[in-house]
């Protein structure tokens, strides 16, 4: 079918079958859906231009350019459906892919991105967003929170407390994600949780977007003295950013408790075969 | 002996801005790194005595590090394995575990001997041979561990479902 869905009781995430990509998520216990598009872009690290001769390096994110590129603007896809799992595997290119994944009972989308070893054989330094795209009116407004505790308001090319001459359109409305980012109208609310301190923003109205992985060819002169290149053949990175779509009313909730569960999250431990009986005396 | 003092050492110097923030040479975030490897190793014996005391159960733990990308020689190779399951946060929490395992079928059991809904997917990757993961769901009481005994039943896969690949030509 020209559609693809993965659900369970209730969350359904549909993807167009053609591109391969996130296409729409419905929250069937507060009957919401969203239309939400979801890719893989790269930002051009600016290596120093005619504006400034700062270059983008491990203590300065500057891009070259306002616009983001696909890393690609569809992806082949394998579909797993079990009844205690129902996941899709995108793969955009040689190094990135995701795996979006709904477990049995699970009230949230968990996306697994892997991605790298970037290629910086055009001798471009590249540094990798995870953008979500939907038509949410949210005027330019998107939330931060600080530590994992308060949440912050943002708002594009602008500060609360100085008035701001915006010079950097795309880093200076970059701010730390640490465990989650989330946009709203009002009603709706699209919340993305991180298991890792990232960067993110909403640089478009009704959009938001997180950066996964970075590799730079360029040392920033801010004093770490190399460009953030590793060495070898580079860093494959994986992580996972939960989604969830929501009333405004009952974000909150949802989101914390997720939030305390991946700042905590269990520990397993196995052993082989069986064990024996033990008394600490 | 187990010690968790190598670890929070080495977290403790890892509260750097740099560590932090990722803004250190290489050799230094290799020197972090192996920092926090060298302080896993005791605190790893830590939790095994004190699970075995707590659990009255004296086991051979192993701790798989390389879970997140599906390397776990445990349950890759073991017929019969124990799962533990410690629950850090003030409530039960519900959650999938996933572990990679060989080709076949499993017989999982909960702390209550009873048996719990079990499936294994492949896991389509860039290898030819595909991987497996054995998924099963566990609750984890607040602040506690619960312990799950998983068996292999048989060599052959029938629970898989066959992968939907379909190579999309780009526009």
């Amino acid at each position: 079918s020209r559609v693809l869905v993965i659900e369970n009781k209730y969350i359904r995430a549909t993807f167009d079958s053609d591109t391969g990509l996130l296409m729409k998520i419905e929250n069937m216990e507060e009957n919401i859906l969203l239309e939400v598009s979801q890719g893989f872009f790269w930002y051009n690290a600016s290596v120093g231009d005619g504006k400034s001769s700062q270059a983008s390096g491990a203590y300065i994110f500057r891009p070259g350019a306002r616009k983001p590129r696909p890393v690609s603007r569809w992806a082949q896809i394998s579909l797993v459906k079990t009844d205690l799992v129902q996941e899709v595997h995108q793969n955009f290119s040689a190094w990135c892919s995701q795996v979006i994944r709904l477990y049995k009972g699970q009230r949230h989308l968990e996306l697994e991105w892997t991605v790298g070893p970037i290629p910086v054989e055009d001798d471009w330094g590249k540094e990798v967003i995870s953008r979500f795209d939907t038509p949410l009116k949210t005027k330019g407004e998107f939330f931060t929170d600080s530590n994992g505790r308060e949440i912050l308001k943002r708002r594009g090319d602008y500060r609360p407390t100085w008035t701001l001459n915006q010079t950097e359109p795309v880093a200076g409305n970059y701010y730390p994600v640490n465990t989650r980012i989330y946009i709203m109208d009002g009603q709706m609310q699209l919340t993305v949780l991180t298991d890792r301190s990232q960067g993110g923003s909403s640089l478009q109205d009704g959009s938001l977007e997180l950066m996964v992985h970075r590799r730079l060819l360029v040392d920033d002169q801010r004093g770490v003295g190399e460009a953030l290149l590793e060495t070898n053949t580079g860093d494959k990175v994986r992580g996972r950013h939960l989604v969830v779509v929501s009333s405004v009313r009952g974000a909150a909730a949802r989101h914390r408790l997720l939030a305390e569960q991946e700042v905590l999250a269990p520990q397993v431990v196995l052993a082989p075969g069986s064990g024996s009986p033990y008394r600490s005396q | 002996s187990g010690n968790s003092a190598p670890l929070k050492e080495a977290m403790a110097v890892l509260q750097h801005h740099d560590a932090v923030s990722g803004t250190a040479k290489q050799n230094v975030v290799n020197d972090y790194a192996k920092q926090l490897a060298a302080g896993w190793g005791p605190c790893e014996v830590l939790v095994s005595n004190a699970l075995a005391q707590l659990s009255q159960y004296k086991q051979n733990f192993s701790f798989c590090r390389e879970l997140n990308i599906s390397i776990c020689p445990v349950s890759q190779k073991s017929e019969r394995f124990r799962v533990t399951v410690y629950n850090p946060v003030g409530r039960k929490v519900d959650r999938m575990v996933r572990l990679p395992v060989g080709q076949g079928n499993y017989f999982v059991k909960d702390p209550n001997d009873k048996s719990v809904p079990s499936n294994v997917v492949m896991v389509p990757s860039s290898y030819q041979s595909y991987q497996f993961e054995l998924l099963f769901p566990v609750s984890v009481p607040a602040l506690g561990f619960s312990s799950y005994s998983v068996t292999k039943v048989s060599g052959r896969n029938d629970q898989a479902r066959h992968l939907l690949a379909r190579p999309r030509k780009p526009k």
